[in-house]
C-alpha cells in the first residue's frame, strides 16, 4: 500500500 | 516603489491559471532581481515556486524588497478584467503596501484596478539546490495526456526511468498500464525527449497534482523532470525569456 509523504518530511523550515 | 510591466499580458494570466487549483493565498515577493513566490498546497504534499526575472519585463522598478500577500482567487477575479493581448502593469507606491494596482493595456482602451493584499505569515520551505539523477526533458503535452490518461486507472502513477528513457505505469483495480516515452533527438526543439540518467528511480505520486499543475503546458512546449530516489519530483515549465514555474512534488512510499 502506498501511503503520501509530505513536503517537511524532506525540506526543512527556513 | 514597486512597478513591473509583463510585455504580454496573457502569460501572467496562464501563470495565474496554472496555480490557482494548488495554492490559495501566496506571498508575492519583489526585490531588485525579480518577482517570486513559493506557496505549498493545504495538504503540503506539493510546493509551488515562480521565479520572474526583472529582464524578462517591458518595464521593472523595485527600490525596496516587497512582500505582497494575494489571495490568487482575487487576483483571477481582477485578471478576468484584462484581455490575453493586453499589458498587464502591477504598481504599488509605499513601502508597506495594503493594495496592490493593476493596469490592462490594450489598443483601445486602458483599465485600472487596486487588489486589496492581506498579511500572511507562510512558513518558507528551504528547498535544497539538489543534484538530480535523472533529469527528463519532453513536450508538454504528452506529458498532461500521458498523467490525464493513466489518472483515469489509477491514482498513483509511477515513473521509472532508465538510460532507454521514461517509463510512466499504473496498477489499479481495474487493471494496469504502462506509457514508455522513447528517446529521439528530432531537430524540433518542441518534440524532443531527452533523458540523463546517471541513477535509474522508481517512483510514486499522486497524477492529481500533475493534472492540476498541467495547465502550466500553457507556458512551454516542454516540461522538465527532475528525479532522485525518495525525493520529490521537481516538474518544471521554462518561462521563455522570464524565468520558470515549478512544482517539487512528495512521493507516495510503501509502507
Amino acid at each position: 500500500k502506498l501511503i503520501q509523504v509530505i513536503l517537511g518530511y524532506y525540506y526543512s523550515n527556513n | 516603489m514597486f512597478e513591473a510591466k509583463f510585455e504580454d499580458g496573457g502569460l501572467f494570466k496562464k501563470i495565474v491559471e496554472a496555480i490557482k487549483e494548488l495554492v490559495k493565498n501566496v506571498n508575492l515577493e519583489a526585490n531588485g532581481t525579480g518577482i517570486s513566490l513559493q506557496a505549498m498546497d493545504t495538504s503540503h504534499v506539493a510546493l509551488v515556486a515562480l521565479q520572474l526575472n526583472e529582464k524578462g519585463f517591458k518595464k521593472y522598478r523595485c527600490e525596496k524588497s516587497l512582500t505582497m500577500g494575494l489571495s490568487i482567487e482575487n487576483l483571477q477575479k481582477i485578471l478576468k478584467c484584462s484581455g490575453n493581448d493586453d499589458q498587464i502593469t502591477l504598481r504599488t507606491q509605499d513601502e508597506e503596501p495594503t493594495t496592490l494596482s493593476f493596469t490592462f493595456e490594450s489598443k483601445n482602451r486602458i483599465s485600472e484596478f487596486q487588489l486589496n493584499l492581506m498579511s500572511l505569515d507562510q512558513e518558507q520551505l528551504g528547498v535544497p539546490d539538489t543534484e538530480y539523477s535523472s533529469v527528463v526533458r519532453m513536450p508538454s503535452n504528452e506529458f498532461t495526456k500521458i498523467c490525464r490518461e493513466l489518472g483515469n486507472i489509477n491514482e498513483a502513477i509511477g515513473i521509472e526511468t532508465s538510460k532507454e528513457g521514461i517509463k510512466f505505469y499504473v496498477k489499479g483495480d481495474i487493471g494496469e498500464g504502462q506509457v514508455s516515452v522513447k528517446i529521439n533527438d528530432t531537430e524540433k526543439p518542441e518534440e524532443r525527449v531527452e533523458c540523463e540518467v546517471d541513477e535509474p528511480v522508481n517512483l510514486s505520486f499522486a497524477v492529481r497534482y500533475f493534472n492540476l499543475f498541467n495547465k502550466a503546458s500553457a507556458l512551454s512546449s516542454q516540461v522538465i523532470l527532475s528525479m532522485s530516489q525518495d525525493q520529490p519530483l521537481v516538474i518544471e515549465y521554462i518561462i521563455e525569456e522570464m524565468g520558470s514555474l515549478k512544482l517539487y512534488l512528495a512521493p507516495k512510499i510503501n509502507d
